[in-house]
């Protein structure tokens, strides 16, 4: 028996929207730890990694682990329908093969529940060491957006390299180049503006800008976006949800040849 | 993807 009531309803569909692009169908696993959601984009580049904690809840039961498989699309199709403001409370058999969402307005005076049916997914589960992480740079989500996006229309990879004097951002296409570079800015007035930059070694990486374009969907998940990369290894992009948990994308650098 | 590794060469099955 699962029973979950999430007062910031919204976040669901916002979680939802963030991914529902790059992976189809998904299981969503739940354990008295909380909600989880392991899955690889279909061209099986970046892998995205979701944790919503049992303690985001204002009410969580569960009764022994279950892996809920569901089309994302559809899953959106029903987050929808839930208001900016609802409380969202899940349940689910041990055994069913469908879930229930239950949509309250915050003032009770509108309730609604829509059933989703689940689906048999077959998924492979992947390991993610934790990694010491050459360069960190949390920086305001809605400038990454924006960085992804201008860069887009100029190239298809962008080499992401961090040194002692910031983090450069550039590619190259028909067009020309561009270059954007992110410095710290720990003075900023508003926190929400601030850019921190944790660099323990230079390191620069080439990747696909669609993928991080695509991760871009989460700005509206949080304030700021954290960058974590290391040489030879996937970039990890970053976003809390809130202090509940968190959304993060893992991306493959390319092999220059 | 020309030069595109896949993720899952990265981190291992569990």
């Amino acid at each position: 028996m699962l029973e979950a009531r999430l007062v910031q309803g919204s976040m669901l569909r916002k979680v939802v929207d963030a991914v529902k692009d790059l992976v189809s169908d998904a299981n969503i696993d739940v354990s008295s730890s909380g909600f989880s959601l392991q899955a690889m984009d279909t061209s099986h580049v970046s892998l995205i990694a979701m944790h919503l904690r049992a303690d985001a809840f204002e009410h969580f039961r569960c009764d022994r682990p279950m892996s809920m498989g569901m089309s994302l699309a559809n899953l959106a199709k029903v987050l929808k329908c839930a208001g900016s403001d609802d409380i969202v409370t899940l349940k689910a058999n041990d055994d069913g093969d469908t879930v229930t969402f239950m949509f309250e307005s915050p003032k009770e005076d509108r309730v609604s529940d829509f059933e989703l049916k689940l689906m048999d997914i077959d998924s492979e589960h992947l390991g993610i060491p934790d990694t010491d992480y050459c360069a960190t740079v949390t920086m305001p989500a809605g400038e990454y957006a924006r960085i992804c996006k201008d860069l887009s229309s100029i190239g298809d990879t962008v080499v992401i390299s961090a040194t002692k004097d910031g983090v450069k951002f550039t590619t190259s296409g028909d067009v020309g180049t561009a270059n954007v570079t992110v410095r710290q800015n720990t003075t900023a007035d508003k926190k929400e503006d601030q850019t921190i930059i944790d660099l323990k070694e230079p390191v620069a990486l080439t990747f696909a800008l669609r993928y991080l374009t695509s991760f871009a969907k989460a700005t509206p998940l949080a304030t700021h976006v954290t960058l974590s990369m290391t040489r030879e290894l996937p970039v990890m992009v970053e976003y809390a949800i809130q202090d509940m948990g968190h959304l993060r994308f893992y991306l493959a650098p390319k092999i220059e040849d | 993807p020309e030069g595109q590794t896949s993720i899952s060469q990265y981190f291992a099955k569990s």
